[in-house]
Order: C-alpha cells, then sequence, then structure tokens
C-alpha cells in the first residue's frame, strides 16, 4: 500500500 | 493588540475546527492581522490561518507579537462567549497573558478572561507558490459527506479529478465504494454549485481521518476548496469574511 509522507519533503524551512 | 471581532463565533469556530489538530500555537499578530501556522504531532497535516486585519473592527498592533497559546485552554474560554457577543483580544507589547473581553450587544453584561501565554519553538515552514492542476470547489457540507461516508470503509481515499469530473474512490475490508461529481451549476442555489478547474488529470490518495478532521470547519464556510497537483500536498480552504481564511494542507500517500 502507499506509505502515507510528511510535509518536510514538500515544504522547506524557510 | 487591539483587536475588536464582531462575533465572537467566528474564533470559536476556527479554534474548534484545528483543536485536535494541533494543540499549543503561536498566534501571530502584526498589523495585518493574526495568523496561525502548526502542524500535526506527525508531520502530515498543516493548519495555516488568517484573519486579515479587516475582519476586525477595530484593529491595532504596534509591534509584532507571537501569542503562545495552547488551544484547549482558549476553547475553555471561547465557550463562556455567547456567539453574538463582541470578542475584544488584547495584550501588551511583552505579554504574559492575552485578555478577552467578551460584550453582549443586548444587555449590559460584560466578562473579561485572561489567558497564560506560553514560549512555543514553532517550526515555520515555507509554503510554496503552488499553481494545482486541479481545483475543485464545492459545497462544504458535501465534502464532509463524502469523507464521513467513505471513512466507513476504508482508512484512504483517492482524489481522481479529469474533465469528467471529481471522482473519491476507496477500498476496504468490506468491499469498495466511491462518489463523483461533476461540474455543476445551480443558478436558484449558487451554494449548491459544483466548479472543478482543471489543466491537467490528476490522481492523489490521502488518509481520511486527517479529512475528517478538517471538515470539522464546515461551519465557516459554505463553500470548500480543494487544490490538487501530481505529488505535492492537498489543500482544503475554507474561505471566510474579508479575505481571511482557514486552510490545511495535507501530504499524499505515495508509492507502493
Amino acid at each position: 500500500p502507499p506509505k502515507q509522507a510528511t510535509l518536510g519533503k514538500f515544504f522547506g524551512t524557510p | 493588540l487591539e483587536a475588536r471581532l464582531e462575533q465572537a463565533n467566528l474564533l470559536k469556530k476556527v479554534v474548534d475546527a484545528i483543536k485536535d489538530l494541533v494543540q499549543d500555537c503561536n498566534f501571530d499578530c502584526n498589523d495585518s492581522g493574526i495568523a496561525l501556522q502548526a502542524m500535526d504531532n506527525s508531520h502530515v497535516a498543516l493548519v495555516s490561518m488568517m484573519l486579515k486585519a479587516e475582519s476586525f473592527s477595530p484593529f491595532r498592533c504596534d509591534r509584532n507579537i507571537a501569542l503562545g497559546i495552547n488551544l484547549s485552554s482558549l476553547m475553555k474560554v471561547l465557550r463562556c462567549a455567547q456567539n453574538e457577543d463582541i470578542l475584544t483580544l488584547k495584550a501588551d507589547d511583552a505579554p504574559d497573558v492575552v485578555n478577552l473581553v467578551f460584550e453582549s450587544s443586548e444587555s449590559d453584561r460584560l466578562s473579561e478572561y485572561d489567558i497564560k501565554l506560553m514560549d512555543i519553538d514553532q517550526e515555520h515552514l515555507g509554503i510554496p507558490e503552488t499553481e494545482y492542476s486541479a481545483t475543485i470547489s464545492m459545497p462544504a457540507a458535501e465534502f464532509q459527506r463524502i469523507c464521513r461516508d467513505l471513512i466507513a470503509l476504508s482508512e484512504s481515499v483517492a482524489i481522481e479529478a479529469t474533465k469528467e469530473g471529481v471522482k473519491f474512490s476507496c477500498s476496504g475490508d468490506i468491499g469498495n465504494g466511491a462518489v463523483t461529481l461533476r461540474s455543476h451549476t445551480n443558478v436558484e442555489k449558487p451554494e449548491l454549485n459544483v466548479d472543478i478547474a482543471l489543466s491537467e488529470p490528476v490522481a492523489l490518495t490521502f488518509s481520511l481521518k486527517y479529512l475528517v478532521n478538517f471538515c470539522k470547519a464546515s461551519g465557516l464556510s459554505g463553500t470548500v476548496k480543494l487544490c490538487l497537483s501530481s505529488e505535492v500536498p492537498l489543500l482544503v480552504e475554507y474561505t471566510l469574511a474579508s479575505n481571511s481564511y482557514l486552510r490545511f494542507y495535507l501530504a499524499p500517500k505515495i508509492g507502493d
């Protein structure tokens, strides 16, 4: 089954 | 800070909608308004709230301040307000507390509460401007119903937007389910419109648990907007008056 990604993968820390 | 809201109910509904997702939050106050950004503990979902200065009357914030507030404490105090009460938020330059005053427009009742502030070291994420492949706007109650119906069958939902429409489908131990909506314009009841703006087809899978949680904001707006692009978090947006908003981002489930 597909795995849950976390937001850190997409949104950077500015 | 001194910010007066015509209806305490607005803040009450916002906090009620997000309190199960995030617990301790900084309310960042500056002259443009009051903003909040916080991720849930698992870093899968993010809440982004903006209450613009125009949503308040009057609004005054002389110095940027972050009010670190425990949302369950805030909810306890907001429950002391009548929905129709006028709410004024006040804080000093280097505050230990935030002060909330509720005034009844009908009687001479005035109630006043202070909530102790906390130091919250919050990670702030940069959310890139995204041109989404699909933007779906639909009745908030319809989206809530779909999520509640499908979570009975499965933990996850596949959202597939094509020129035919948007399909929410799931499969679980007892079987499968799917709900498809097509673009729909109801002249008599525009609040029932479904609008699908598509630049390219997109299909993504999300955890229903989070979506059901986001739907607690359904009482804030008649319409919800879903924005999808391949391999990026889903944006679920509830628009409030005066360009204020409550947004939720949800990371997709990826790969096999």
